[in-house]
């Protein structure tokens, strides 16, 4: 049986191995999350970027001094394909963002020595079409992947309305392929996947979700409320599903009251991944 | 690009 000292390589028995150069566990996850066009979508895009950067330069520091044994790694958590309630052009629901606009957001992690993250909420697309035009960031050392199955539409349904999107394990997978394959390609040290998660359908099949040792696997419990109802979901949707890594979300408006990090370290597993929106 | 990650201070 797994002890809380386990927690950091928690979960699963026979999982890869950390490869040289991997975040995790030396390193602790600290995102903010958003995009820089919209002050509604997280903190990323709520304040000035200056001030962003101070603010989770800061956050970062109170992570490190709760868990000393843990460096922190902080990263800009990025929404670059964004679901919309418009079909738009072409008829998929989603905006890509411009190269511009991630360059800008590169650009920050690159200057700070941090990680960027390029989120995906495809819409009415899919992970096997969207993750081509997010390769040229890929193969950069210090980009990382995340999906976001609530915003995964299946069945035409339209983002947006009252039908929750999901995601299967097929898909969890080729998106670790994909990585892998950039991984092996450009000799990177091994790639993040981010998963959200906050109810059970929203992912299914995570069993048959296949690790790869240049990838490594974050499902991150992304439900708001108070800390009671977090803690429920992370055990049920997350805890009860064990895949590799775990990530919990914080956020600023949503969740009444903050969770410190010490009362977040205090869930079993700890969590490997924390974002804040 | 150098990681740059943060490490509380020595107590």
């Amino acid at each position: 049986p797994l002890t809380p000292a386990d927690s950091a390589r928690w979960p699963v028995p026979g999982a890869p191995e950390p490869l040289p150069g991997a975040v995790m566990p030396e390193s602790r996850i600290v995102a903010f999350y958003g995009n820089p066009l919209s002050k509604r979508m997280g903190i990323l895009g709520q304040i000035d970027p200056d001030s962003m950067l101070k603010k989770l330069e800061d956050t970062a520091m109170e992570w490190a001094k709760a868990d000393p044994e843990r460096k922190v790694m902080p990263a800009l958590h990025l929404i670059a394909v964004v679901a919309q309630g418009y079909p738009g052009p072409a008829k998929k629901y989603r905006l890509r963002m411009t190269d511009s606009l991630i360059e800008r957001v590169a650009g920050w992690a690159e200057e700070k020595g941090w990680l960027l993250f390029l989120d995906i909420q495809p819409g009415l697309s899919t992970v096997e079409e969207e993750i081509p035009h997010l390769v040229k960031y890929l193969t950069r050392p210090y980009v990382h992947l995340a999906l976001d199955p609530e915003f995964a539409m299946k069945d035409g349904k339209k983002p947006g309305t009252d039908w929750m999107g999901r995601m299967d394990a097929v898909e969890v997978n080729h998106a670790i392929n994909q990585l892998a394959k950039i991984v092996e390609e450009h000799q990177l040290p091994p790639k993040v996947l981010v998963v959200h998660r906050f109810t059970r359908n929203m992912l299914t099949n995570a069993s048959q979700i296949r690790l790869d040792p240049r990838v490594q696997v974050v499902i991150d419990m992304d439900g708001y409320g108070a800390p009671s109802g977090k803690k429920a979901a992370y055990k049920w949707f997350v805890v009860q599903y064990p895949v590799q890594y775990t990530g919990w979300k914080l956020f600023y408006k949503n969740d009444k009251p903050l969770m410190t990090p010490r009362q977040v370290l205090e869930v079993y597993p700890k969590p490997m991944y924390i974002q804040y929106q | 690009w150098r990681p740059r990650p943060i490490q509380a201070p020595l107590p």
